[in-house]
């Protein structure tokens, strides 16, 4: 474990406190995609399958068992708490044409054709792409809540920090997995448009609003 | 090219 590496666990952790606060401080879900945390919360099931199979640490299964029980305390919130203020309208974007993919991929690219690592595999691929109903529904509606920003710049440093420790865990313990960094590449990658308007907006005091 | 297992990452 280095700098790196808790510090994207910590951003995770962040992120998801953010958006289970926000919803819960304002009895709404407004501006967040539901597709988006459905598609999380199918990465960590998918993910962390291995949580009874394969002990790393108490650290590792403590984080593992609040990431998912966070994923589906979210889904729980929109859909069934406070499913009147879900925004479904402008959450359009289809599911299957970023699951099917990274299905499809999973079986085909993977380091082991055992279902636990294809499993595993799926749940990279689907996270790397996971976040983009939710920017599609910041682009629909041309403008973020600030808190929905913080959200997003947490998130998107996550994985953006792995980064950093991968290049950091190959240096120093030629640890290298070629799946999760080229993965988490893409991932971060879809968010520098993003990183960009909050540098330059919400980091001002200004609202995240898209150029017209 | 993974080097090591099991996996340790979140």
């Amino acid at each position: 474990m280095n700098i790196f590496r808790l510090g994207g666990d910590l951003a995770h952790l962040l992120a998801i406190i953010i958006l289970l606060l926000k919803i819960w401080t304002t009895r709404s879900c407004a501006g967040i995609s539901g597709k988006s945390q459905i598609l999380f919360a199918l990465t960590f099931t998918a993910r962390y399958l291995d949580l009874f199979t394969n002990f790393v640490s108490v650290y590792n299964s403590v984080m593992k068992v609040v990431y998912l029980a966070a994923a589906y305390a979210t889904l729980y919130l929109m859909y069934v708490k406070f499913k009147a203020t879900y925004d479904h309208n402008h959450d359009t974007f289809r599911l299957e044409f970023l699951i099917l993919p990274a299905a499809g991929l999973a079986l085909i690219i993977n380091h082991e054709f055992s279902i636990i690592e294809v499993m595993w595999t799926f749940s990279i691929y689907l996270e790397a792409v996971a976040i983009l109903p939710q920017l599609f529904m910041v682009s629909k509606t041309g403008e973020a809540e600030s808190i929905t920003s913080h959200y997003l710049f947490a998130l998107g440093s996550y994985r953006a920090l792995y980064i950093v420790n991968w290049v950091y865990r190959y240096y120093s313990e030629g640890f290298y997995d070629m799946i999760a960094t080229l993965a988490g590449v893409v991932q971060t990658v879809l968010y520098c448009d993003f990183f960009y308007l909050y540098i330059t907006k919400v980091l001002k005091g200004k609202k995240l609003q898209l150029p017209a | 090219s993974r080097k090591t297992l099991p996996k340790d990452e979140l």
